[in-house]
């Protein structure tokens, strides 16, 4: 049984400092903090297991975790985008790799990174390994007409799931973040009665600046989803709940390695073990 | 806008009253915050601060006119000084005998394109560079080098293998015998964690030699910089870092963790994905940037 004397201010401090640096941020760490000062004032909270018991239960509330299984019956496109070298054209594959062993259906792959060399080559590659065709032009051609194409083959055929790759880009990059709108309409207008998601892909190593990326994609162009690569590195992860707490966007899977299985569906009770330690 | 939120504090101090330890205190936890916020490590600050402190506590802020840019000009001066460094350009050899310029670093921190960048410059700084394509793992990583070599002119070494260690050692002999005399070597993205890939570059930094070890960080990292740059600098040695994507608009603390804990200076950013991008660092920008 604990009073607030027994509740240290050291104790308050040690658990602000693992979420600072676990990359929550410091105004979340500090926002989290307060609150539980708070409930150790009004006597809600009695033992430590029941402060870490709370702990716990603030975080999960901040994190929205969703799912997406593509619908059997209609064409379902999933645009994939984010900055530079996050794990992109690597999640795509894992991604449609994912979905054919869980659901049994293949995609095909859209290489809509026509700007970045070797790109196209990465993303055929990709699909070589996983024996899924990947839709492609000469690089430096346009992306908006790399997905069109896409669209119209995936459906002539019959297909059910394309992923399509977009070209790392910086969102305070006016031209950039104009080229993905024009790719987001195109899409928009030609998938009127098939799914449309779009995930953007983070860094699990990214510090503050992934929550300025979710939020100017998002405005840009509407996120459905995120996908955090890179979480078997060291960090934490953290950067992830201060952007669907704040955001309202959900957290799908976590990319933990570079091999098309090093690929899990977020699990709010996992990720909160490891990151509470 | 810290040196607003400073002057806010300071607000109601004139000239002939003593700042309290309240207003210190308060100005230190802004201190505090606009850091972290800009992704410098938790530890980082808090070493800045206690040595901030002292400082701020001196005269000059004391009777400063105006106290809160006192402040501020302590702070941004010291973080100018903590990541200024001599040392900042490539400390190569002669253009008569061989150095080896080995980059590292995590996925996709930019290691490749900086590379090709430095080929570019050193090649119109008038050495004779090559590429060597040592990241045999990533899909396509071979003809990504060769592909940014051809734009800059710059020839890439590359072979038909898996074994890295191999590659650069061939690439060593071949460069001897065409006599360039700057080898920059691409490796592949790797984590601290893996121990097979940092025996691998531990190897390859073995046998080459190289003049600078380089270690290239994406600067939208988080607190994780500092864990992350320990280990390669413990493990396999850091001579300078370059921290690629300083044109997004991340604060780019990551600099400051990198220093602190390297103890190596920072030497150039890239500033885009054009091979021109590379520019050198300069500790005002980056401590302004940090600052917001
Ligand atoms: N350790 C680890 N590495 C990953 C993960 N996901 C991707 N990578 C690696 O990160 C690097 C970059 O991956 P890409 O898929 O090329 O990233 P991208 O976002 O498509 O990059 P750009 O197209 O250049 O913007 C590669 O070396 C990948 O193997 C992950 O979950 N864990
Ligand atoms: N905007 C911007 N993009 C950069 C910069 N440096 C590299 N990039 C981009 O970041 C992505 C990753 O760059 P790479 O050079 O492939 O990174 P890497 O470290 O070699 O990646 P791995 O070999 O997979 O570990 C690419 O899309 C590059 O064009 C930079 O300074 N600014
Ligand atoms: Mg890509
Ligand atoms: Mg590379």
């Amino acid at each position: 049984l604990f009073t607030t004397e027994k509740i240290s201010d050291h104790f308050f401090e040690d658990l602000e400092d693992m979420l600072i640096e676990s990359d929550l941020g410091a105004k979340t760490s500090l926002e989290l903090v307060e609150k539980l000062r708070k409930e150790i004032k009004r006597n809600t909270i009695v033992n430590e297991k029941e402060f870490i018991k709370t702990v716990r239960d603030y975080l999960s509330e901040y994190l929205i975790v969703d799912d997406f299984k593509p619908d059997e019956n209609k064409l379902n496109i999933i645009m994939i985008l984010g900055v530079n070298g996050v794990g992109k054209t690597t999640t795509i594959a894992k991604l449609a790799s994912y979905y054919k062993k869980e659901f049994n259906m293949t995609s095909v792959l859209s290489a809509g990174d026509t700007f970045r060399a070797a790109a196209i080559d990465q993303l055929i590659y990709h699909g070589d390994k996983l024996n899924m065709r990947v839709v492609h032009q000469q690089q430096g051609s346009d992306p908006g007409s790399v997905i069109f194409d896409s669209i119209d083959s995936a459906f002539s055929r019959g297909e059910k799931i394309i992923i399509a790759d977009t070209a790392g880009r910086m969102h305070n990059r006016d031209n950039l973040v104009k080229e993905l709108k024009k790719i987001n309409k195109i899409i928009s207008n030609k998938v009127s009665d098939g799914i449309y998601k779009k995930f953007l892909v983070i860094d699990a190593t990214t510090g503050q600046n992934g929550i300025r990326q979710a939020e100017s994609f998002n405005e840009a162009v509407g996120l459905d989803g995120i996908i955090m690569a890179k979480y078997d590195s060291a960090s934490k992860g953290g950067i992830i709940i201060p952007i669907c707490r704040d955001l309202k966007i959900p957290v799908l899977f976590l990319g933990t390695g570079e091999g098309y299985d090093d690929f899990i569906k977020f699990d709010r009770e996992n990720f909160l073990n490891y990151l509470l330690g | 806008r810290i040196s607003q939120k400073f002057t806010d504090i300071f607000r109601n101090i004139s000239g002939k009253s003593t700042i309290s330890e309240k207003n210190i205190r308060e100005a230190v936890d802004e201190i505090k915050i606009t850091l972290l916020e800009a992704d410098v490590n938790l530890r980082v600050v808090r070493r800045f601060i206690n040595r901030t402190i002292e400082e701020a506590s001196g005269e000059k802020v004391l009777k400063a006119v105006d106290p809160g840019q006192q402040f501020v000009k302590i702070v941004y001066d010291r973080l100018v000084a903590l990541l200024g460094d001599e040392r900042k350009d490539l400390n190569l050899k002669g253009p008569d005998t061989h150095s080896v310029i080995l980059l590292m670093g995590l996925q996709g921190s930019g290691k490749t394109t900086t590379s090709a960048k430095l080929a570019l410059k050193l090649k119109k700084e008038g050495r004779r560079p090559i590429l060597v394509a040592a990241d045999l793992v990533r899909p396509a990583a071979v003809k990504q080098l060769q592909i940014l070599g051809e734009q800059v002119g710059v020839e890439v070494y590359s072979e038909e293998s898996k074994d890295a260690v191999r590659v650069v050692k061939n690439a060593l002999a071949y460069s001897k015998k065409k006599s360039f005399n700057t080898i920059i070597i691409d490796t592949a993205g790797r984590l601290h964690l893996d121990d097979a890939m940092m025996k691998e570059i531990k190897k390859i930094s073995d046998i080459s030699k190289p003049v600078e070890t380089l270690f290239i960080a994406d600067a939208m990292t988080g607190q994780s910089a500092v864990t992350i740059a320990k280990e390669f600098h413990e493990r396999i040695g850091i001579s300078g870092v370059i921290l690629s994507k300083f044109d997004s608009d991340a604060r780019g603390g990551a600099a400051i963790s990198l220093k602190s804990v390297t103890g190596q200076p920072l030497k150039f950013i890239g500033v885009g994905e054009k091979m021109e991008d590379l520019e050198p660092f300069y500790p005002e920008r980056i401590a302004s940037r940090i600052l917001g």
